[in-house]
């Protein structure tokens, strides 16, 4: 049964995971782009 | 990413790929948020919407979410490996379960299909462009617009946003004779944009030095001052700040023809007010119950300091800050029913990231007068803004650093003088703009300018 | 899932969600949460330059999650609550 309760810990779960996962996905893809254009990057 | 590359290896399916990821980007780009919540992030499975990352099928128009695992479940039962993340829109390989976000080949996919035609229509700027160092021919008496146009087009925020085109973009003119920001954006073009080689004459003395004729776009610009304002037609001699709060009025206005914002000045985001507006509170505070409901914020766009009988910055802005009794003045406190002399005080509510100071040289009386201060202020490379900002009491106010970036100064008398300005540019090099003449200085030296408007840039806060 | 679907539905048509999630961000960006997740994971990244997106989401996520504060979590929460009260209403 879905209640208020669970509803909205559903829905603010949902937010903050798309937010890390937005900034982990950009993270990784900007240590990619570093990587292939500059290999031996320190 | 192997699944990537065997793709990549037959030219139709690539071409597959690379349109299904331009288009699907193209349509993040454009859809409002709320379209792109109910359909491009809501997953075609569980219809949740934000369940985590979604991701768009590259194959098909099924929608997954990465925290019910739907798009792997898409994948296992259909094959289709590659999704684009519906919030940033970036490619992911479901087998490798990794990001593709490196290859070229799909980021500049549109730039590489284009690339011929871009390469025979556009140039290459000269290295010799590098730094915009142009001079300015004078004109007659357009030294004092010369100055400040030298010290606009070195100011990084400025150049950042020409070259982003935001103006171009928007504008219903674009005609560098007929609106001053076209203009301003042309100037920037032909000062770090030609291909063509300058000559350089070197003088005998240590400093190096160039001299070129006016750019084009400076001519431009003149006639476009002239159609809006004949005052800064540049035939007479005007007051450097006074074309300074012209000219960034201008691009506000500009701004405001081209933009549907319906903002207010306060919030305004156009360049000029962006670059150079902060806010300065007037206090008037009641002694006896510290009654402040009389205090106003005001929005700046530089702040004028007087200099007499000062010798340094810090005592101007000082002098600026100092609490005072106001006399004669019709006060009445509402709240303790006193009448006593309220005490003003001038804060600083919010800093501009470049904050521009006028030191007050010229007076003018009611006779009709007028007298320049010729009076040496010494002024800092690097200056700490706190002590004049609003202190919130509950938290202590950081040290706010700006460092010193340029000065304009005038030269002369108040009826005969001249503008020059000394700019800080890129790596750190002091340069004296005099009309078309532009030397390399020393730092003592630029520290050594009867400085009449003064230009800091935001540093660090600690 | 069906009911919670038909919620978030009836959020984001009316304009609330995007408001949540709005007010959100910016809470998160004021506490510095953002800044501390992003540092998280360029070392994560700087430590193990092998990870795939999957491997590092995983040590990164639980961490996050933990480090949004209290009161964030609750304003957030407090927020929907109100909306999702109308929504029962109606």
């Amino acid at each position: 049964t879905e209640t208020i309760e669970s509803a909205s810990n559903g829905i603010l779960h949902n937010l903050l995971t798309t937010i890390i996962q937005d900034i982990v996905a950009k993270e990784r893809v900007n240590s990619q782009v570093l990587n292939t254009r500059y290999p031996n990057i320190k | 990413c192997k699944h990537i590359e065997q793709v990549f290896q037959n030219e139709k399916s690539k071409d597959g790929v690379l349109k299904s990821c331009n288009a699907a980007r193209f349509i993040l780009r454009h859809t409002p948020i709320k379209e792109k919540l109910l359909h491009t992030m809501k997953c075609s499975q569980c219809q949740e919407i934000n369940a985590g990352s979604t991701f768009m099928c590259l194959q098909c128009d099924f929608v997954g979410c990465w925290n019910g695992s739907h798009f792997i479940t898409h994948m296992k039962r259909f094959g289709h490996v590659f999704g684009i993340n519906s919030s940033n829109g970036l490619l992911f390989c479901f087998k490798c379960m990794d990001y593709i976000g490196h290859l070229e080949t799909i980021n500049y996919s549109m730039l590489n299909k284009y690339w011929d035609d871009i390469s025979t229509k556009t140039t290459i700027p000269s290295q010799e462009r590098r730094d915009g160092l142009f001079g300015l021919v004078n004109m007659g008496s357009t030294c004092f617009m010369s100055s400040i146009l030298q010290a606009l087009i070195h100011n990084p925020y400025i150049v950042n946003y020409s070259m982003s085109q935001t103006h171009f973009v928007n504008c219903s003119i674009k005609n560098s004779s007929l609106c001053m920001s076209c203009a301003l954006d042309a100037m920037i073009i032909e000062f770090y944009g030609q291909s063509k080689l300058q000559p350089i004459s070197s003088s005998s003395s240590s400093s190096s030095s160039s001299s070129s004729s006016s750019p084009s776009a400076f001519i431009s610009l003149l006639t476009c001052s002239l159609k809006i304002n004949e005052n800064f037609a540049g035939y007479s001699q005007q007051d450097a700040h006074e074309f300074l709060q012209y000219f960034l009025n201008q691009l506000h206005q500009d701004y405001k023809r081209d933009s549907s914002h319906n903002e207010q000045e306060n919030n305004c985001p156009c360049v000029a007010h962006s670059i150079f507006q902060g806010e300065l509170k007037s206090s008037i505070v009641c002694p006896e119950c510290q009654n402040d409901s009389k205090t106003i914020i005001d929005p700046f766009m530089d702040l004028s300091l007087d200099i007499k009988d000062k010798t340094d910055l810090y005592q101007c802005l000082d002098s600026f800050h100092k609490k005072e009794k106001l006399h004669d003045f019709n006060y009445h406190c509402s709240r303790c029913n006193t009448s006593l002399d309220p005490i003003k005080q001038f804060t600083i509510n919010k800093l501009p990231p470049m904050l521009v100071l006028q030191l007050k040289r010229f007076e003018h009386f009611v006779n009709g007068t007028n007298v320049k201060l010729n009076e040496f202020v010494q002024y800092p490379l690097y200056l700490n803004m706190r002590d004049y900002c609003d202190r919130n009491t509950n938290q202590e106010t950081p040290d706010i650093i700006y460092e010193l970036t340029g000065i304009l100064s005038h030269i002369g008398s108040i009826n005969e003088g001249h503008y020059v300005v000394v700019l800080k540019i890129n790596d750190g090099r002091w340069f004296k703009f005099n009309d078309s003449m532009i030397s390399v200085i020393k730092e003592d030296e630029a520290l050594k300018q009867q400085a009449y408007l003064l230009f800091y840039t935001v540093r660090q806060i600690n | 899932n069906s009911m919670k679907a038909q919620i978030q539905k009836y959020l984001v048509e009316s304009g609330n969600y995007e408001l949540i999630s709005k007010q959100l961000t910016e809470s998160l960006l004021r506490e510095g949460w953002i800044d501390k997740v992003k540092t998280l994971t360029k070392e994560e990244l700087q430590e193990n330059k092998s990870l795939n997106y999957t491997e590092l989401l995983s040590k990164i996520e639980p961490k996050a999650l933990d480090m949004v504060s209290d009161s964030t979590k609750t304003q957030a929460l407090q927020k929907i609550k109100v909306f999702l009260d109308q929504v029962v209403d109606t």
